[in-house]
């Protein structure tokens, strides 16, 4: 564990956080993508089936079942729940369907496998995982850009959201610097890079809004 | 180990 990692770590939790406290405070969930927090679900279920097999410690396991028990609750509440359900429109939701980003990160994750020669099911499901979590931002970031105006915790939800991801970046340099037995995974490297390129867009005008203090609004 | 560093992360 390094600063970089945990630091990452703890912004992915105050994410999730907000945006409970977004859904919570606001009593529905426009302006937050289901289909987002659909795939994050699908990236952890897959990652993290090494809770069955391999134990790294109590903190590594008891973060990967709250990402997933808290990321559920997300999702029940804003398909099940009312008021969340009644207001939820799935039409402002239509970028991107579950399958044309399941399919191609599946290829690709079976590809890579094939190539490595991991053909256990858990390793293929977790670089499938890596390539997946690039892209689940995406609707959310669409769903943004059709409102245009972001409301207050939706930015700081996709603000720490990103935050995760870059100091994430910091943390692989880390260990490669620190770590004598640290092995680099050029996947992960490139999957993060991309999903955390596509962050810096919102990063400017998040960062803009702050410093002078006016709404965050995003250009068409 | 075979597998990578980054398999311990979240």
């Amino acid at each position: 564990m390094n600063i970089f990692r945990f630091a990452g770590d703890m912004s992915h939790v105050v994410s999730i956080l907000v945006l409970l406290l977004r859904l919570r405070s606001s009593k529905s969930a426009v302006g937050i993508s289901l289909k987002t927090q659909e795939l994050f679900l699908i990236v952890f279920v897959t990652r993290y089936l090494d809770l069955f097999t391999t134990f790294y410690s109590l903190y590594n396991s008891f973060m990967k079942v709250a990402y997933i028990a808290s990321t559920t609750y997300i999702i029940w509440m804003i398909r099940f729940q009312e008021p969340y359900k009644s207001k939820y429109d799935a039409s402002q939701d239509s970028f991107l369907h579950i399958k044309f980003a399941v399919a191609p990160c599946a290829g690709l994750a079976l590809f890579a496998c094939l190539v490595k020669g991991e053909l256990s099911p858990i390793d293929i499901l977790w670089t499938f995982s890596i390539f997946l979590e690039a892209l689940a931002i995406v609707p959310q970031l669409f769903v943004l850009q059709r409102y245009r105006e972001v409301e207050n915790l939706t930015g700081h939800y996709v603000f720490f959201l990103g935050a995760y991801r870059g100091l994430y970046i910091l943390n692989w340099v880390y260990r490669s610097y620190y770590e004598q037995f640290y092995r680099h995974n050029w996947l992960v490297y490139v999957s993060g890079a991309v999903q955390t390129a596509l962050y810096v867009d919102f990063f400017y005008y998040y960062v803009v809004s702050k410093y002078y203090g006016g709404k965050l609004t995003l250009p068409t | 180990s075979r597998k990578g560093a980054s398999k311990d992360e979240l």
